[in-house]
């Protein structure tokens, strides 16, 4: 899903 | 995690509680930013409303709530607890009205979500975050500037979140690399590169100091 990207990051 | 990314939110926290301790022992915050803070207090609330929505890790949980917590904190401090309180100069921090930096990233983010198709409030607030973000340490470096010495503690609080924005660079770099289902945010990495070259110019001077062990002082 385009959404996530990079979305763990703090 | 990698180890880039893990020893980033490390240097994050660092600063963090390089700023407490430097606020406990001067008793004062003088040279520090408020607007620079209330920043961060927006870029935080605003990318981590997934706090609600989706769970990563303990961790990832943990420090987002410590980000928030400590900053509400700080700028608690400088706002209304003395004796910072009364030493606080407004006009010594009047850099950047934060509407003046939080219109034109609202602005840009919604652009962007457009282009992109993204139109929940959650991916625009995200998205909003990340441009703020890049001008949160605007104000603190203006600051700085207008002592010019700065004090040691304040030196290794820009130094240490800095030093988080640089390693981060590399975190993407390692995942860009070692991850199979990477996906590349171009505006992530643009942000990423104008927050972090903002630093460079404080680092070089704080290196050089360290490196002679004399005082950092700006040039005018």
């Amino acid at each position: 899903k385009v959404t996530e990207e990079m979305k763990d990051e703090l | 995690m990698n180890i880039f990314r893990f020893a980033g939110d490390m240097s994050h926290v660092v600063s963090i509680l390089v700023l407490l301790l430097r606020l406990r022992s001067s008793k004062s915050a003088v040279g520090i930013s408020l607007k620079t803070q209330e920043l961060f207090l927006i870029v935080f609330v605003t990318r981590y409303l997934d706090l609600f929505t989706t769970f990563y890790s303990l961790y990832n949980s943990f420090m987002k709530v410590a980000y928030i917590a400590s900053t509400t904190y700080i700028i608690w401090m400088i706002r209304f607890q003395e004796p910072y309180k009364s030493k606080y100069d407004a006009s010594q921090d009047s850099f950047l009205h934060i509407k003046f930096a939080v219109a034109p990233c609202a602005g840009l983010a919604l652009f962007a979500c457009l282009v992109k198709g993204e139109l929940s409030p959650i991916d625009i607030l995200w998205t909003f975050s990340i441009f703020l973000e890049a001008l949160a340490i605007v104000p603190q470096l203006f600051v700085l500037q207008r002592y010019r010495e700065v004090e040691n503690l304040t030196g290794h609080y820009v130094f240490f979140l800095g030093a988080y924005r640089g390693l981060y660079i590399l975190n993407w770099v390692y995942r860009s690399y070692y991850e199979q289902f990477y996906r590349h945010n171009w505006l992530v990495y643009v942000s990423g590169a104008v927050q972090t070259a903002l630093y460079v110019d404080f680092f070089y001077y704080y290196v050089v100091s360290k490196y002679y062990g004399g005082k950092l002082t700006l040039p005018t």
